[in-house]
């Protein structure tokens, strides 16, 4: 049958389902050994964490798409929790090999890099599932926004991210979950383009900051003089 | 994903972007 923006949807969405079918919705084995190793067990904070976040991502699902489909935004967080427990446990994997260590208690207890992850995996959700939509425009033939709304950067609002942070887990993401389609890459990497042409340089971003602080300890290296 | 640019160098992983190491 001919492909319409509805079955190359409808196939993406099939095809994350199958992709998520072997990782569970708690932590795997593995994980729980990564959260056992660390000096502060981060497993507590982790679970209760996701419980909360889960119920702001209804929450705000439901004013957004309508009280009805509180129960559509559970089921995407669900999909959103597996990958994010999954590529956790890749890029530790990955991590423990490069470094050769295995207590990553610092990173397994910064709130701002669970928030970053579990957001990255429900853009890729959210992604999936709004495809053929974001293809016409995101509106249907009443006129009536559809998806759209949900996409990046709405995550970042519903979970009071800033998109500098975001920013920094998108490559490992990436590089950690090679089976992501090649749509969903390029979607991460139009998410990227935002944050570094607007969104990190809007009046609120934390890198003014970092960039004063850096100015302050005085430079590291010489920066080459701008190119023409 | 090989069409994605990829700017992370070797040494470079997810601990030190959140300033672990």
């Amino acid at each position: 049958p001919p492909q319409t923006p509805v079955r190359a949807a409808m196939n993406s969405i099939a095809q994350l389902r199958v992709d998520l079918t072997s990782s569970g919705d708690q932590p795997s084995a593995n994980l729980a050994v990564y959260f056992k190793n660390c000096t502060v067990d981060p497993t507590e904070e982790v679970l209760q964490r996701v419980e909360s976040l889960g119920q702001l991502f209804s929450q705000r699902f439901g004013e957004a798409v309508g009280p009805r489909c509180v129960g559509l935004g559970k089921q995407r967080f669900t999909l959103g929790i597996r990958l994010y427990y999954r590529v956790m446990e890749s890029m530790l994997k990955s991590e423990e090999k490069r470094l050769s260590v295995q207590n990553f208690s610092k990173l397994l207890n910064d709130s701002t890099f669970h928030t970053s992850l579990l957001a990255c995996a429900l853009e890729v959700v959210m992604a999936t599932y709004g495809g053929s939509t974001l293809k016409n425009g995101g509106y249907s033939n009443g006129g009536v926004p559809v998806e759209t709304d949900l996409c990046f950067p709405w995550i970042l609002d519903v979970f009071q991210l800033t998109a500098f942070d975001f920013y920094k887990v998108i490559e490992s993401f990436i590089k950690a979950e090679p089976s992501l389609s090649k749509d969903i890459v390029k979607h991460l990497e139009r998410c990227e383009h935002l944050i570094m042409e607007t969104i990190a340089w809007r009046a609120d971003s934390p890198l003014f900051e970092l960039l004063k602080r850096t100015r302050e300890e005085g430079p590291v290296e010489q920066a080459e003089p701008p190119a023409t | 994903n090989q069409d994605y640019h990829f700017g992370l160098e070797e040494h470079e992983g997810i601990s030190e972007l959140f300033d672990c190491d």
